[in-house]
Parts: C-alpha cells; structure tokens; sequence
C-alpha cells in the first residue's frame, strides 16, 4: 500500500464509495418497484380486456398493443365474438357502448335495434308465455350494430378502421375449430332442432344436415366476405349498399317487412352516461331504455344497509341476502318505468337513480318478514333469458 | 347477448354489451351476407302495450363503468342472460366493492334471481342453509334450471389491473 500515492488511494475508495452507492439504488429501485407495485401475479399493469371467449380477449389485447384505443379494442373483440359466439351477437343485433376517454368524460352510445316503420300490427299478441325460442322474421327490428361500431370509431378509434376487422376475418376465412361452448349448445337437442329447422342450417350443419359439433371446423365464408366488404368500404355498404340490398333480400324471402329505408335513416343515440354516486365510487350507466336504471335502483337500496365483509359471515348472512331479496322485489315494481322516453311520455325512470327515492322505498324493507306482491308494486311478467 | 369490458393503458375504458337475444335471435340466417338476424322486438312482450317505428324496447343490459372519487380505481363491468343481467351485476357489484370478495369471487359467487313474478330462485351451489333460512322468513323459493347469467369485468385497483371473464360462459380474459 505505501507504494500507492495518497491521491490515488483517496480515488480508489471514492470510486468504491461511488460504486456502493449506485448498487444500494438500484437495489431500493428494484424492490421499491415489487413494494410499490404489491401486484399479485394474476394482473396486469398496463391493459386487459374480458370478453366472453380468450381468443377474442386475446384479439382485443392485440389491438391495444398494436397502440389501439380501448374502442379499437373493444370493437376487434366483439367483431371476433360475432364468430365464436355467434349465438349471443352479430352485425344483425344492436348494442350499447358506454366510453370513458382519457379526462374521465363518460358518453354512452346506443346502437340497438328499433321498430321499422312497417311491422306487423297485431306483433304483440303473438307473445310466447312460456319460456321458448321467438323465432321468426316479424321480430327482426333495425340492426344497429355497425353504425355503433363507426361512430364510437370515429370518435375514439386510434387505429384504421380495416385494420379492427382483420384478425376476425381471417378467422371467418380459414376456419377454426368449434368452439366449446357453442359446441356444448349445439349439442343440446332443442338448439339443434332449431338450428336444423331454420336457415342456421347452411353455417351450422354438414352437407348432410347433421349440426356440427365439437371436433368440427367452423367456417363463415359469406360473412368474410361481408366483413371485407365493410371493412374496406365502411358502414355505408351496409346501410345504403348492396350488403344491405342483399340482407333486404333475404329478410323480404322470409316475410319480414325490413326496407332499405329503415336502414338508410338508422341513428345510434349518443347521450352523456347517467352517473349514481355508489360510496366512494361514481357509477356510470347508459340511460333508459337500457337496464342501468335497474341496477341503480338495487344497489342504491343495498347502499343504505352499510354491508361489510362481516355480513358474509353464518350469522349476517341470512339478513344480508333477506334485504338484496326485498330489494330486487321492489325493484320489479319499478319494471314498467323503463320504457323508450323518445317515444313515452309516461313518468320516465330518472326517479330510479335517486338517492332519496331509495330512502323511502328502504324504510319499506323489515329485517324479518316479506310481504305479499301487492306491497312490491309489481305487474307480474315473464322474463327474458337473453 | 354479450359484453366485453376494456381497460386500455391511457386510462380509457369501454364497456359495450351487444345482442343477439336468446339463441341464435330470429333462427333467420342470410344467405347473400352471412348474418344472422336478431329478434329484438320480442323485447316489447308484457313491457309495452303497442309500439311506434323507430322505438326501442326496454332491455336489462347496463355496461358500466365505476370511477372512484381518487379518480385511480376503476370498475368496467357489465353482463348478459337477459333478465338475469340486473341480478347478475348487481351482485357482482356489491360482493367486490362492499363484501370485500376479489372480482374473481365476487362472479364466481352464485346468484339469486327474483323473477318477474317474484320468485326466489337460486344458482346451482348457493348455500342450502341459508335458502332454508330465507324460505323461513316467507320468501316463495322455486326451482329453475335455466341460468344464462355471464359477468365480464377489468378492475383496476391500487395500480393493478384484474380482468375476469365469467367462467359460466368459458370465458378467458386477456392483458398486458
């Protein structure tokens, strides 16, 4: 050491403090990002989208890391569902979008399908009261789906609109193996029966007419085609072209009363989201007629009983389940207020959000006894399964 | 019906319900388009006594999104099954945000439905004693197979973000 000059022993134990140093960081860096993260594995950290089957999620998680908005994502999703769920969703339905961009606004869009302007005037009376398929062309309203799609695009889309359609049309194109699910579905015999009863049959059976099941390859040329279509051409081919003479067409040749009109004049409702302040969370919700209301109503009713972890335990647990009971009760009495406000001028539903109207109805609520119907208000229905 | 929730990096979300009521809607398949038709007007049936061109029938379907008062948790959630949505969600709702259960649990959990007639009717797996306990109390409990209910959420709580797609339906969710 005494052959060091003291110069050089002074850097030597800077460059070794200096060393130190940067590896205490690095180290405080490294765990302070698993402290601060705290994150159990099952999550995530940037994005994630949950739709019914993973190779659509997996379809919509693709589009955000292609740089996609969480509406680039979204419709990639439900365009790839249309495909592997087709029983549940389709360019022929409609659907609600409710949208929150990066400062927090929150708009809903509705896209669901409407009456035409001509459609069967005793419809009504045909009503099922029994729990079984409505099938048939005098059922079929204006589908909205796509018109949904191009206006949240438009407003949020980041990416290029074919480039959302892609991944589901090449799917459609070459095929992919039945999914378990629908195959499940198809395998119930009432489903098959009405499968191979109806115009299903050309997707969904063999040449034989046999359904396809589990095992099977799933293929949907025609709708490819549609889909390029729309995807290079936009919506429009839908609404005011020769997709939508030819779907005319076909709903004509089943005896249904669908116009090109009723396409051409297809407005999706944009309209700010109803908010309901829910403890420390504010819930956005699309307005009537959509079910948000319902669901406002219930668990603004819930709000007021301060349920905490302990309600779940043997002794709470009776009491607590008692008083969601009574208030779904009451919230069928509520029923008969979500209807269309466009077209009703009935006493809308807004009452249903209000914090002070589920005071009062709360007060109804004993902690020991349920009442006869007549105390809930309710028009007895039957109900839909969706 | 379907719903897809999305949870994307700039803090944007969408959550978006879409139907086809029922199985397969119409039953009518066009052959020049490849699409199916849905069967949207039956939604009218005992919920309007007539109806006008351009009308939309009163549906259960309720895509949300819960923004909490810090602005840094999020719930983006929403259902299908028809009827079964409202239960469904709401359930859902109050066993993550108040009963203290993971989003995985809370639609996990097996549901109670009032029908329309209020009737109490029970998922498969509800707890027996307490069914026992709520039919003591008076409530009319009937059996029923049919449970179409599906929940599909992302949360984002603390900076972590959970996503659940309802295993009822098969569902599998995905992130990043």
């Amino acid at each position: 050491m005494s052959k060091y000059k003291p110069w050089q022993i002074c850097c030597c134990l800077c460059i070794g403090l200096f060393g130190a140093i940067i590896f205490i960081c690095l180290c405080m860096l490294v765990f302070g990002v698993f402290i601060h993260r705290g994150c159990s594995e099952d999550t995530y950290q940037h994005a994630a989208v949950s739709a019914d089957s993973k190779l659509c999620s997996d379809i919509g998680r693709d589009i955000l890391q292609q740089g996609g908005s969480a509406v680039d994502g979204a419709i990639a999703a439900l365009l790839c569902t249309s495909l592997v769920n087709p029983q549940s969703m389709g360019l022929g339905g409609g659907s609600i979008f409710t949208v929150r961009d990066k400062t927090g606004t929150v708009k809903t869009f509705s896209s669901r399908e409407t009456v035409p302007q001509s459609f069967k005037a005793d419809l009504l009376k045909g009503c099922p009261t029994s729990v079984i398929f409505i099938t048939g062309s005098q059922w079929i309203g204006v589908p909205g789906e796509l018109r949904g799609y191009e206006v949240v695009h438009r407003m949020y889309g980041k990416l290029p609109w074919a480039r959302l359609f892609e991944p589901t049309i090449r799917l459609a194109r070459e095929g992919f193996p039945m999914p378990p699910f629908l195959g499940s579905l198809l395998n119930i015999t009432l489903i098959g029966n009405l499968v191979k009863a109806t115009s299903l049959c050309e997707v969904f059976c063999h040449k034989n007419k046999t359904v396809l099941g589990i095992g099977d390859t799933l293929k949907f040329p025609k709708l490819a085609e549609t889909m390029e279509t729309i995807a290079e051409q936009g919506v429009d081919a839908f609404y005011t072209g020769q997709i939508g003479l030819d779907l005319i067409q076909d709903v004509k040749a089943a005896g249904g009363t669908l116009t090109m009109e009723d396409l051409k004049s297809f407005r999706v409702r944009v309209e700010d989201a109803w908010t309901v302040p829910l403890g420390d969370y504010q819930m956005h919700i699309p307005p009537p007629p959509a079910g948000g209301v319902m669901l406002a109503f219930i668990l603004n009713l819930v709000k007021g009983f301060h349920f905490t972890p302990r309600s779940m335990e043997e002794d709470q647990k009776v009491l607590t389940y008692h008083c969601y009971i009574e208030a779904a009760k009451f919230a069928n009495g509520q029923r008969k207020s979500v209807h269309d406000p466009v077209f009703n001028t009935k006493k809308d539903a807004s009452h249903m959000v209000d914090s002070d109207f589920a005071d009062r109805i709360r007060v109804l609520i004993s902690k020991n006894r349920t009442y006869n119907d007549s105390y809930y208000n309710i028009t007895p229905s039957p109900d839909r399964f969706g | 019906t379907t719903h897809v929730s999305v949870l994307a990096e700039d803090g944007s979300a969408v959550s978006v319900t879409s139907t086809i009521n029922q199985i397969f809607g119409a039953g009518i398949y066009s052959s020049r388009t490849g699409i199916i038709l849905n069967n949207e007007l039956a939604d009218f049936c005992f919920r309007a006594e007539r109806l006008s061109a351009g009308e939309q029938p009163p549906s259960s379907m309720a895509p949300a999104i819960l923004s909490s008062s810090s602005g840094k948790n999020t719930l983006v959630i929403g259902g299908s099954g028809g009827s079964m949505i409202t239960t469904a969600m709401a359930l859902s709702i109050m066993n993550h945000l108040w009963l203290g259960m993971s989003l995985k649990d809370a639609i996990a959990a097996p549901i109670v439905f009032v029908d329309g007639k209020n009737n109490v009717k029970f998922e498969h797996g509800f707890d027996k004693s307490v069914i026992e306990a709520l039919k003591v109390i008076g409530h009319r409990v009937t059996d029923y197979e049919y449970f179409f209910n599906v929940v599909n959420a992302v949360a984002k709580e603390d900076g972590c973000i959970t996503a659940v797609s309802d295993a009822r339906k098969q569902g599998k969710s995905a992130g990043y």
